[in-house]
């Protein structure tokens, strides 16, 4: 597994969005995105989970935290199209990624991450995967010891 | 927009399982991922949103359809060591991605992706994004049609 991950990487400069209580039908993803995409808002990750009840889930959406208030505005301005219960925005979080080749057997270089984190009591707000990369948000306070633990975690120290 | 797409890929050999109502807390998803790394369950996505109330959360990750029955007795087997409320299982999906380097513009490439399923009824069931890729699970049933809609929809029918 150490051979697995090359690196880890952080960014503190994100801001999360999500949209509380959107209609899980189609049409609805685009009805938020093209505001965005009109106001030429840069979105890093996005993530949606499946709906429990079929009728509602939520939207996450990160971008970069200058941008924040601008998306914010966006979403109000276009609020009339939209549905949703609530939104709520943090700038307060870090995106954490563990990247390495051959990640297909993420379940060990996630059980990895997954644990080191909870080793120092750092929760995990979300979590979003690719071929080559594991990225989570937390809490921005947490980034150095979040960094420092999967650098151990992965025998990263040595580099 | 379109020179950012390079090309649409599809996967019908996955199956999704999401366990719904697992504490938001630290060490939670290491308590799932573990007894998956020991079965050495291959996983692919793992998608999870924040949790609304601070207290619940869901997460979804998808293994090749092949492997759901040993993963869903690996969870079983687990399952006095795990919290969670509710899971659920699906081999009724396909992974669609679109790809392209520069995705920074997301909303715009998002947009366009979302709009391109919304006009064929085609519901998101989950989304997870990359630096290079954006990618859905929908009903594996809508599978031609989504790809054959990306494509016209990023001009790269051509190809
Ligand atoms: C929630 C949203 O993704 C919806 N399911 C859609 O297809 O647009
Ligand atoms: C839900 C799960 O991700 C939890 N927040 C954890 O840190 O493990």
């Amino acid at each position: 597994e150490q051979e697995l991950v090359s690196g880890i990487a952080y960014n503190r400069d994100e801001a999360k969005i999500t949209l509380i209580g959107v209609p899980d039908r189609p049409g609805i993803a685009a009805s938020v995105f093209g505001p965005l995409a009109d106001a030429n808002v840069n979105v890093d990750m996005i993530v949606q989970n499946v709906s429990h009840d079929g009728r509602l889930t939520d939207m996450t959406f990160t971008v970069a935290r200058p941008d924040l208030q601008r998306t914010m505005k966006t979403l109000d301005q276009a609020k009339n199209m939209l549905k949703f219960e609530r939104i709520l925005s943090d700038s307060n979080v870090a995106k954490i990624s563990v990247i390495g080749v051959g990640m297909r057997s993420h379940a060990g270089v996630a059980n990895t991450m997954f644990k080191a984190l909870a080793e120092k009591g750092i929760n995990i707000q979300v979590i979003s995967t690719s071929e080559i990369k594991i990225s989570v948000l937390i809490a921005e306070e947490y980034t150095e010891l979040a960094v420092r633990a999967l650098h151990s975690a992965y025998g990263l120290d040595n580099d």
